[in-house]
């Protein structure tokens, strides 16, 4: 399940987690995992699409990873689980 | 190698797929010629053929639909996802969807519009086996890329789909897919009666007035333009500018023309003195999308993106409580419509609401827009 807004440490962005969970980088596979592994599962989720995408991998959302997260796209998954 | 494959194929060369219905923004045929342009890309450059079939089970499934369409993957609206697509299978196997909140164009790259025939390409990779490549660049990359004239499959997409169904073993010389822009010709008004939206329709002494850029069309009955049409607004209406933002009729029978942050008011085909006069006179914003003069009430409504006004045009002022948020009383009704009209068919008067190439039917009895709204316009309306 998606996080809510209150469970989702600060510097997770429902958003950007709802979209790297759409499209293959978290294996939601425990969605009661601890926060901690939520962030931690954030933090690679992000690097993964930099890799995939060669951007800098800070795990970071930074801007270009928030831009090229804001352009349209084809709504299927880039890691195929 | 930046492609990835799903690890499904299809079984068979010969592919069938099936149009299970069609986008009211492009015709008909256009449609299917985006789709069959689309599906050439793979043949082109592998053994594969695409058969379109009707009335039975194809192997690809293709349709249009929005939010919630009983897949389980809901389109979430305008922008974001465009479509996906599923991989080779049985069932909804190499189905390919496309969201219907997208505005679709063909052989244009404007920003608000999305190619249907370079979505359609990309799906189509899906359907046959392709997942997405992380070749920025490459057709299969998740991202939307923009009507380009000169595409032509790359490397990655090329070398992906051949190492799921070997080469096209008997390639016609230049062979190579490249899109059949029509030619660059000066645009030509009887191709933009069908291939664009319009800036403002009224209904004016009992006719309809479709205006776009610097021409017009004038109709009495739906469908048929009159002949000898269209012409320049110049030709009629002295002094009035290009591309107008809206127009109509006022109780009186003069005629009112809104663009950018001025109007001007005609009597027949006279300007009245002392126009062009500004807009905020009317107590209205810098422009509005479409204007709605309601009947003989003497009430007229000016819409502008996500709300609308009513004006008083005895009492020469804005009604109060205004403006509102169109979602309020128009149920079904867009925003930021292109034009708005109302028309009377020789039974009932309907209102009207065009965006782009798409058009609404008001019912305003039950003050919701009728079920099977939007249709394409052009086709409905201008004979197309």
């Amino acid at each position: 399940a998606p996080l809510s807004e209150e469970d989702a440490p600060s510097e997770i962005t429902t958003g950007a987690f709802a979209y790297l969970s759409k499209y293959g980088y978290i294996r939601n596979d425990n969605p009661q995992a601890s926060t901690i592994r939520r962030l931690e599962d954030y933090h690679s989720a992000i690097r993964n699409f930099q890799q995939f995408y060669r951007l800098p991998e800070t795990g970071q959302m930074d801007e270009e990873t928030s831009r090229l997260m804001s352009y349209p796209r084809c709504g299927m998954p880039d890691v195929i689980q | 190698r930046r492609y990835s494959d799903s690890g499904d194929k299809w079984d068979h060369e010969d592919i069938t797929y099936r149009i299970l219905n069609f986008t009211p923004d492009l015709t008909e045929e256009e449609i299917v010629d985006a789709i069959e342009r689309a599906f050439k890309v793979w043949s082109d450059v592998t053994p594969l053929t695409f058969r379109r079939v009707f009335n039975v089970p194809g192997d690809i499934h293709i349709q249009f639909s929005e939010y919630d369409h009983g897949d389980g993957v809901a389109f979430d609206g305008n922008g974001g996802t465009l479509a996906h697509a599923y991989f080779p299978g049985n069932g909804i196997g190499g189905d390919a969807h496309f969201d219907d909140s997208e505005i679709f164009s063909v052989f244009l790259s404007d920003d608000d519009k999305v190619d249907l025939f370079m979505v359609a390409a990309h799906e189509f990779g899906h359907s046959l086996g392709l997942g997405h490549s992380s070749e920025i660049q490459a057709l299969m990359a998740p991202f939307y890329i923009a009507y380009d004239p000169e595409f032509s499959l790359g490397y990655d997409d090329l070398h992906g789909i051949q190492s799921i169904y070997g080469i096209n073993s008997d390639p016609r010389p230049g062979d190579r897919y490249i899109p059949q822009r029509p030619q660059p010709s000066p645009p030509d008004p009887e191709v933009e009666r069908c291939s664009k939206s319009f800036n403002a329709v009224a209904f004016i002494r009992n006719e309809l007035f479709l205006f776009k850029g610097k021409n017009f069309w004038r109709m009495r009955e739906q469908g048929k333009p009159l002949e000898g049409y269209p012409v320049e607004m110049g030709q009629f209406w002295h002094g009035l500018p290009p591309k107008i933002d809206a127009a109509y009729e006022r109780h009186d029978g003069k005629i009112v023309f809104l663009k950018g942050s001025h109007y001007w008011i005609y009597e027949g085909v006279d300007m009245d003195p002392n126009y062009p006069r500004p807009l905020h006179e009317f107590g209205l914003p810098a422009d509005v999308d479409g204007a709605l003069p309601w009947g003989r009430t003497g009430k007229t409504y000016f819409f502008k993106g996500e709300i609308y006004w009513r004006y008083d045009e005895y009492e020469n002022r804005m009604d109060k409580g205004y403006p509102k948020p169109i979602k309020e009383n128009w149920f079904g009704v867009p925003n930021n419509i292109d034009a708005v009209f109302r028309h009377y068919d020789g039974y009932s008067w309907n209102t009207y609401f065009i965006r782009h190439r798409r058009y609404w039917r008001f019912d305003e009895s039950l003050g919701q827009v009728d079920l099977g709204f939007p249709r394409n316009f052009g086709v409905d309306w201008m004979g197309c």
